[in-house]
């Protein structure tokens, strides 16, 4: 049985009141500055948001927001309304965030996130999109073998520092088997791609620096044809030390 | 007592507080 009282603590605001959609903004701002893996989020909906009084000021505006994931890596540096939200026919993937924000002095801070991301259902992408490929699980051995072939042929190309795999972030297998295409993060190392022997001595450039790929591996008889398009960007300074809105700390699950 | 006559009330849009509208598009 709930306490007595309870239910009357919180005042409800519309979700598209601009209250709301000033609090949600500054909440996905936060979510995406501080991802350091698989890619940004755009807001979506604002499913629901109760506000509680905090003591001794102030209000905590506790949300759950809707959001889809975009075509920006997490450590790309676009900034994320920048982003082009994923299409439907590429399997869309959606995120389900619970907030807590703080409004004090009409500022405000994000207290904590907890977010989990599904992808589109299978039935659902199909019966809109019939020949639209399906998202293949990162493990597949054509999918690995693909980010390593692309991976590979990119370091070849190129005269500049040996890029390392980051994480594998998104993959599909086209028609009939023969075409897998993979979307991966990568970073350099302090190695040179032309004359890296043993790959597993290189490290971690001190200043990281990321890029992003997508590639492609076709299955052709006896041999196969690796197509890769990597966009470098400029050296960073790693997410988790980046100057975050203030105060800090809040929870990120 | 005071009876206030009966007044036809025109029917107002339905308010849906939450949730809010889809800025892209539904999964």
């Amino acid at each position: 049985v709930s306490p007595p009282m309870i239910g009357l603590l919180y005042r409800e605001v519309n979700c598209d009141d601009p209250e709301s959609e000033q609090a949600a903004m500054v909440a996905m701002d936060y979510l995406n500055k501080n991802l350091f893996r698989g890619y940004k989020h755009a807001l979506n909906r604002i499913e629901k948001v109760k506000v509680w009084p905090r003591r001794p000021f102030g209000e905590v505006f506790e949300m759950e927001l809707d959001t889809l994931e975009t075509t920006c890596h997490a450590l790309d540096p676009t900034p994320a309304a920048n982003c082009s939200v994923r299409p439907l026919v590429e399997h869309a993937v959606e995120g389900d965030c619970d907030f807590r924000v703080l409004k004090q002095a009409g500022q405000f801070t994000v207290l904590s996130v907890k977010c989990d991301s599904s992808p589109d259902s299978r039935e659902d992408l199909k019966k809109m999109c019939p020949d639209c490929p399906v998202l293949a699980p990162l493990n597949h051995t054509k999918v690995v073998h693909a980010a390593d072939a692309a991976l590979k042929a990119f370091n070849t190309q190129t005269n500049g520092s040996y890029f390392q795999l980051v994480e594998l972030t998104r993959a599909n297998i086209g028609y009939l088997s023969r075409t897998t295409y993979v979307e991966f993060a990568m970073a350099a190392t302090d190695c040179a791609a032309q004359e890296v022997t043993d790959p597993t001595k290189c490290n971690l450039l001190a200043e990281k620096q990321y890029g992003f790929c997508k590639g492609t591996v076709t299955e052709i008889p006896r041999q196969e044809k690796v197509s890769v398009t990597c966009t470098v960007f400029p050296p960073q300074t790693q997410p988790d030390n980046s100057p975050v809105a203030s105060p800090p700390p809040a929870t990120l699950l | 007592s005071v009876v206030q006559p009966s007044v036809p009330v025109a029917a107002g849009p339905v308010v849906h507080p939450c949730p809010g509208r889809y800025r892209h598009f539904k999964v």
